[in-house]
């Protein structure tokens, strides 16, 4: 019921010097790609110190502010609907026992 | 790894939890298990 995943900045949509970090996150299967979009937005902007307090980072994130990606072939990138869950990306589109990994770009 | 970041976000009412990591090594089960 856990997913694992490795999620980089889009090769081509972003900047080395914008979002250079690779994370490693776990997180229930249930967790949509919303949630994720979110959790980013949230990270990003504590580690930008443009929020203040975590609280005040919370009132101003959205899920809409990231993108996120998943590489079906060499080059190719394609969009993952917010509302599809992390198990059903697993399923569907990545088949292998290793971290799931996705990309993500602002919107 | 000995540092984990652990941040609950909610959307619709469902509260997910993430976990995460600085480093892959000794975090990621599958690859562990390679």
């Amino acid at each position: 019921s856990e997913i694992e995943l490795i999620f980089c900045p889009h090769p081509l949509l972003v900047s080395s010097q914008q979002y250079s970090q690779t994370r490693y996150v776990k997180t229930t299967a249930k967790a949509t790609v919303d949630h994720l979009s979110k959790y980013l937005a949230l990270r990003v902007a504590l580690e930008e110190g443009s929020s203040g307090t975590p609280e005040g980072a919370l009132r101003h994130v959205s899920e809409k502010q990231f993108t996120i990606y998943i590489s079906t072939a060499a080059g190719q990138f394609t969009t993952l609907n917010g509302s599809l869950t992390l198990e059903l990306v697993n399923q569907k589109f990545w088949k292998l026992c290793k971290p799931l990994e996705l990309f993500y770009a602002p919107t | 790894p000995e540092e984990v970041i652990v941040t609950d976000i909610t959307i619709n009412s469902l509260t997910v939890t993430f976990r995460e990591a600085l480093v892959a090594r000794g975090f990621f089960r599958s690859w562990e298990m390679e």
